[in-house]
């Protein structure tokens, strides 16, 4: 899985 | 952001205020699960700890705040200021059933086994499963407040909206994320027959949801 930088969502 | 996260945030946000008035308007948190709401506040605590370090937006943070504080103050409504009128005896969810084997996935499937990201995936995983008791307490009582199936309504078309961000992004800046989408998207299948109720029942101007 892609590992998203950071979690930009809420 | 897209239209798709927006409206989706939107509706959280009006789902968030339609319970949180209900309750104070109507003095009562008769036909609400208390657990659920707690699960929420859960969520939001265990996914916003990076408030304080990590910046996205003025949106993101002001968003996060709102979202802890209001959840906060339902499950303070809930269980402090109408506790009287809480009927715990239909709010039976077991949430030890809920809560182990989320805490033991997040163990498991994370992008990182840091503290930080571990309560992240926790909180994902968790929001799934958090509306359990609400409908677990409306089966069980066979009603539901029209009120609160409007809630209900926007709390799942939210997470619903928020997998047409996830097709939005992967196509057009080839995000994914893969934890958020399972979980979504199991999240959302929870609240499909509710759905059906809703518009075939509560649409169709019938006041009140009665189940079958």
């Amino acid at each position: 899985s892609m590992e998203p930088l950071r979690h930009d969502e809420l | 952001m897209n239209i798709f996260r927006l409206a989706g945030d939107v509706c959280h946000l009006v789902a968030i205020i339609i319970l949180l008035l209900k309750i104070w308007r109507s003095r009562s948190c008769a036909g609400i699960s208390g657990k659920s709401q707690v699960l929420f506040a859960i969520v939001f605590t265990t996914r916003y700890l990076d408030l304080f370090t990590v910046f996205i937006s003025p949106y993101n943070t002001i968003m996060k705040v709102v979202f802890l504080a209001l959840s906060y103050a339902t499950v303070y409504l809930i269980y402090m200021r109408f506790r009287n009128t809480f009927n715990s005896e239909n709010d039976s969810f077991r949430l030890e059933f809920l809560l182990v084997p989320v805490i033991g996935l997040s163990f498991l499937e994370n992008y990182a086994f840091t503290p930080l990201e571990i309560l992240w995936t926790f909180s994902i995983f968790l929001e799934s499963v958090a509306i359990m008791p609400q409908l677990f307490m409306i089966t069980k009582t066979g009603e539901a407040e029209s009120i609160t199936t409007h809630y209900l309504f926007f709390l799942g078309l939210y997470r619903a909206l928020y997998i047409a961000n996830w097709v939005w992004r992967y196509h057009t800046e080839g995000f994914f994320d893969q934890i958020a989408v399972v979980s979504g998207v199991v999240q959302t299948i929870f609240y499909i027959d509710f759905f059906y109720l809703y518009v075939t029942k509560v649409l169709r101007g019938r006041g009140k949801m009665t189940l079958p």
